[in-house]
């Protein structure tokens, strides 16, 4: 089974 | 102040219209080098992020960082207003309450003015890291619109592998299952119909058909589309726009836990 991921695991605060 | 002008009001029309299924209200950040957008969809899976940089206008004038808080359901009935060919003109104050949207046509004297109030937006930027991506696929943007339209059809998610051989897009459903290939191609009459695939090492990765056939609105925006992929990172899809501009859709990939 695969998940949804979020964006904010991959991108960070700027 | 911001004073920016756009030869075509289409442009900032069509761009409006391929984001507002994503995003509700956004910023524009206006300052010298441009007009910039980033925004992410309200499940945080994927992110709008636009250039329109000032040589994309003439003139373009903005001397200091102006935030325009647009709601783009607002924005989207004042473009409505513009036609297509008409000359259309931003401008805001330094600390506007409104944004001023004039649409000239080029052909009579017809001149329209329309204010649209502004929100107070407070965003959550995140940071996009320079990635090298493994894989990147250059292909016609509506036969990336087709492709995911088709798939859709069948399924909620899309599996894009890319291998040498060549980019599969596949997806299993109720009803059955579906792929689509496509190898490295060159049309000699028609360079827009060229394929190309860049690849460093083998991609697999699974996408939601809906986010990306959202994304695909924005295929009047440009003939070309291109897809960055790397394992386990946001896939990167990408119109090119004019003057160097852009817009760019990022999506989170599903991944097994």
């Amino acid at each position: 089974v695969k998940t949804q991921q979020m964006l904010g695991k991959f991108f960070g605060a700027p | 102040m911001l004073e920016a002008r756009l030869e075509q009001a289409n442009l900032l029309k069509k761009v409006v219209d391929s984001i507002t299924n994503l995003v509700q209200d956004c910023n524009f950040d206006c300052n010298d080098s441009g007009i910039a957008l980033q925004a992410m969809d309200n499940s945080h899976v994927a992110l709008v992020a636009m250039m329109l940089r000032s040589d994309a206008f003439s003139p373009f004038r903005c001397d200091r960082n102006i935030a325009l808080g647009i709601n783009l359901t607002s924005l989207t009935k004042v473009l409505r207003c513009a036609q297509n060919e008409d000359i259309l003109t931003l401008k805001a104050e330094d600390a506007p309450d409104v944004v001023n949207l004039v649409f000239e046509s080029a052909e009579s004297d017809r001149l329209s003015e329309y204010d649209i109030k502004l929100m107070d937006i407070d965003q959550e930027h995140l940071g996009i890291p320079d990635t090298e991506y493994a894989a990147s696929i250059t292909m016609p943007s509506a036969e990336f619109q087709r492709i995911t339209r088709d798939l859709l059809a069948l399924s909620e998610s899309v599996s894009i592998e890319c291998t040498k051989e060549g980019v599969k897009f596949s997806c299993q459903g109720d009803i059955g299952s579906g792929s689509v290939t496509l190898r490295s191609h060159t049309n000699v009459d028609n360079e827009d119909r060229n394929v190309s695939i860049d690849l460093s090492e083998p991609v697999s990765l699974m996408f939601s058909l809906k986010y990306l056939s959202n994304f695909c609105k924005a295929s009047g925006l440009s003939s070309r589309v291109k897809l960055s992929l790397s394992n386990e990172v946001p896939l990167l899809v990408e119109y090119a726009l004019p003057s160097n501009s852009f817009l760019r859709f990022y999506l989170a990939p599903k991944i097994g836990d």
